[in-house]
C-alpha cells in the first residue's frame, strides 16, 4: 500500500511544469524516505532529479519500496483537473499493481473526485552521481535567473558563465552581436530571497546551452532563490529548493570548445 | 564553436 497527502497539492501541477519541457516520461521511485524521480532527457544532455521527502508529506504511507512508470503528459492533465488549493492524495494499492489513483479533495470537503491512470512498463536508467565539491556555488534570486537566461537566449544559444568572488558573469554571442550581465554578490540585502550569494573555491567559466537553462527555469515558481553549482569541467547543478520537501535539481553538461 | 558533451560521460549509468 502506497499513500502519499499532499494537503498543499497546486505543489504537484509546479513539478510537472518544472519537467514538461524535458521528460515525457518517468520513473517515480516510492520508498519510505519519500519519493523520488531520476530521469534524463532523450538526448543525454540534461538530467532532472526530484526529491520529495516523506515528512514533507501531510500523510505517508509505504509499505514496501515502488516504482511507478509514468507518463507525464497523462499524469499533467489528469492534475489540471484538480483545483489549486485542493488537497491531492496518491494511492497505488499492491492488489492493482498497474495503475495510480490521484484524488482531489476540495478544502471544505464538499467536492472529492479520483482518477486512476494507467502506469507504463520503463526500462529506467539510473545515473550514479559523484559527490562533488563544486568550485562555485552562486545563491541567486530565481526570478533573476530566468531573467538572464531569457535575455541571454535573444543574443545566442550558449551562455558563458564566468564567475568570480566579485560576482558572475553571464556572456552571449551571436549574429546581432554580444551581450554580458553582471550579477554583483550582494553587500547588505533585508530579505535573504533577494541576495546573491557566491561560495568560491576557484573561479570558474563554463559554457552552457541556454535552450536547457530556459528549461530549467520552468521551476521558478517552485523557490525563490535557485543555485548554481559549478567546477571545471564537470556538469552544472541547477537546484530549487521545494520548501520543507526535498528539491528539483537539474544536471547540465557543458559545452566544450571542438 | 563549441560542441555539447553529452552527460553520461560525466555520471555513469548504475
Amino acid at each position: 500500500m502506497f499513500e502519499a497527502r499532499l494537503v498543499q497539492g497546486s505543489l504537484l501541477k509546479k513539478i510537472l511544469e518544472a519537467t514538461k519541457d524535458l521528460l515525457t516520461e518517468a520513473t517515480f521511485d516510492c520508498s519510505s524516505t519519500g519519493m523520488s524521480l531520476q530521469a534524463m532527457d532523450s538526448s543525454h544532455v540534461s538530467l532532472v532529479s526530484l526529491m520529495l521527502r516523506s515528512d514533507g508529506f501531510d500523510a505517508y504511507r509505504c509499505d514496501r519500496n515502488l516504482s511507478m512508470g509514468i507518463n507525464l503528459t497523462s499524469m499533467t492533465k489528469i492534475i489540471k483537473c484538480s483545483s489549486n488549493d485542493d488537497v491531492v492524495t496518491i494511492k497505488a494499492d499492491d492488489n492493482n499493481p498497474d495503475t495510480v489513483t490521484f484524488m482531489f479533495e476540495s478544502p471544505n470537503q464538499e467536492k472529492v473526485s479520483d482518477f486512476e491512470m494507467k502506469l507504463m512498463d520503463l526500462d529506467t536508467e539510473h545515473l550514479g552521481i559523484p559527490e562533488t565539491d563544486y568550485s562555485v556555488v552562486v545563491k541567486m534570486p530565481a526570478q533573476e535567473f530566468q531573467r538572464v537566461c531569457r535575455d541571454m537566449s535573444q543574443i545566442g544559444e550558449s551562455v558563458t558563465i564566468c564567475c568570480t568572488k566579485d560576482g558572475i558573469r553571464f556572456s552571449a554571442s551571436g549574429d546581432l552581436g554580444t551581450g554580458n550581465i553582471k550579477i554583483a554578490q550582494s553587500a547588505n540585502v533585508d530579505k535573504e530571497e533577494e541576495a546573491v550569494v557566491i561560495e568560491m573555491q576557484e573561479a570558474v567559466t563554463l559554457t552552457f546551452a541556454l535552450r536547457y537553462l530556459n528549461f530549467f527555469t520552468r521551476a521558478t515558481s517552485l523557490s525563490g532563490q535557485v543555485s548554481l553549482s559549478m567546477s571545471p569541467e564537470v556538469p552544472l547543478v541547477v537546484e530549487y529548493k521545494i520548501a520543507d520537501m526535498g528539491y528539483m535539481r537539474y544536471y547540465l553538461a557543458p559545452k566544450i570548445e571542438d | 564553436t563549441p560542441v555539447q558533451n553529452d552527460l553520461q560521460e560525466f555520471f555513469a549509468l548504475v
